[in-house]
């Protein structure tokens, strides 16, 4: 799980049971305090993979949503809730679930956000984050031998990584990078295998802001045999030549194979792509 | 649920905010670091009624990162 706190940008990112909306009325008063105020907010997950383990209100995304409605001014005006399931999907499993409310139609923000979800991880990469019988070192050390070892400090060179090794498996890094940040999470155990990758980055900034590259790169360290990947355009308008130059690296480099590809508005957060992809047979 | 208690799926949630010019606060009124000045002590109230922990904190001069634990 990550927090990243930039001067009027909150992001908690959060794995587990945890009740992550009861953040919401408290950072609002605190934000008050520093005498800002909400302008917009955005809640997104995929599916459980444990559903049934999950505290009420995440047992339904539409309880979830009513949840952080209650919690939001209502200068917060413009709102939405999507459920994008891919149409060869005939259940939820794989669906991308999002909220968005916001004071203006238009977003402020300036980065393009990308969240992938992984399952079925290769053996081999998720042995990468086991912590070692013999490891006597503590979390710190541990984690920055899974980063060197799993290759994710060859994701982006530019950044500083922070990293943390659970015991007696799982990992979580933040990567800093000027004002991009980045995180990975790795729940590497056997049967429900998980890896996750979030980057902020703009879609012209001299090769670091080429999606596709930083996409081939993170989902290499995992080899999923499934993945889904929800591009968010914020302020930055919608390219479709990213979309089809992320499935044609995806496919050329990974052999990973686009299975299905949505598309949604939403106020406040500009255009959301969902896009589904698995190994080619 | 997984024997260790991980969900692999994440809940994330992106809050954006703007400068209220209507308080008078004047201590922070438009100070440039903005939820930064935020102190700690404060967010981990916060992340306690989450269920979370910080494990491992990171900044620079654009914000501020930190690794939580369920």
């Amino acid at each position: 799980s990550s927090l990243f706190v930039y001067p009027t940008k909150i992001i908690i990112k959060t794995c587990g049971t945890t009740q992550l909306l009861k953040s919401i009325r408290p950072l609002i008063n605190l934000a008050r305090d520093v005498n800002l105020a909400l302008r917009a907010c955005r809640y997104s997950r995929g599916s459980f993979i444990f559903p049934d383990s999950q505290p009420f209100p995440y047992t339904s995304f539409e309880d979830e949503v009513s949840v952080v409605e209650e919690s939001l001014p209502k200068s917060l005006r413009h709102r939405k809730a999507s459920v994008m399931t891919p149409c060869n999907n005939n259940n939820n499993s794989r669906a991308w679930h999002v909220f968005t409310a916001s004071a203006d139609v238009d977003s402020d923000e300036s980065l393009v956000v990308v969240e992938v979800c992984m399952t079925e991880l290769d053996r081999v990469s998720a042995r990468s984050f086991f912590r070692r019988d013999d490891e006597e070192r503590n979390s710190d050390s541990a984690g920055r031998e899974m980063t060197r070892l799993s290759g994710i400090d060859g994701i982006n060179a530019n950044a500083f990584i922070c990293d943390f090794a659970f015991d007696p498996c799982g990992y979580s890094m933040n990567g800093v990078d000027g004002d991009r940040y980045s995180t990975i999470h790795v729940t590497p155990e056997d049967g429900f295998s998980y890896a996750s990758f979030e980057c902020g980055l703009s879609l012209h900034d001299g090769g670091r802001g080429d999606i596709a590259e930083v996409l081939t790169r993170s989902i290499d360290v995992f080899r999923p045999g499934c993945v889904s990947i929800a591009t968010t355009y914020n302020g930055e308008g919608y390219d479709h030549e990213v979309t089809k130059r992320v499935e044609r690296v995806l496919s050329k480099k990974l052999g990973l194979k686009c299975r299905s590809r949505l598309m949604d508005e939403f106020p406040g957060s500009g255009t959301v792509v969902y896009q589904s992809f698995t190994p080619r047979r | 649920m997984a024997v260790s208690g991980f969900e692999g799926f994440e809940k994330r949630l992106e809050l954006r905010f703007f400068h209220d010019d209507h308080n008078d606060n004047s201590i922070t009124n438009n100070n440039p670091m903005g939820l930064r000045l935020i102190d700690f002590e404060s967010l981990d109230q916060v992340l306690t009624e989450v269920q979370c922990t910080v494990v491992s904190a990171v900044a620079n001069r654009s914000f501020d990162a930190y690794v939580l634990s369920e």
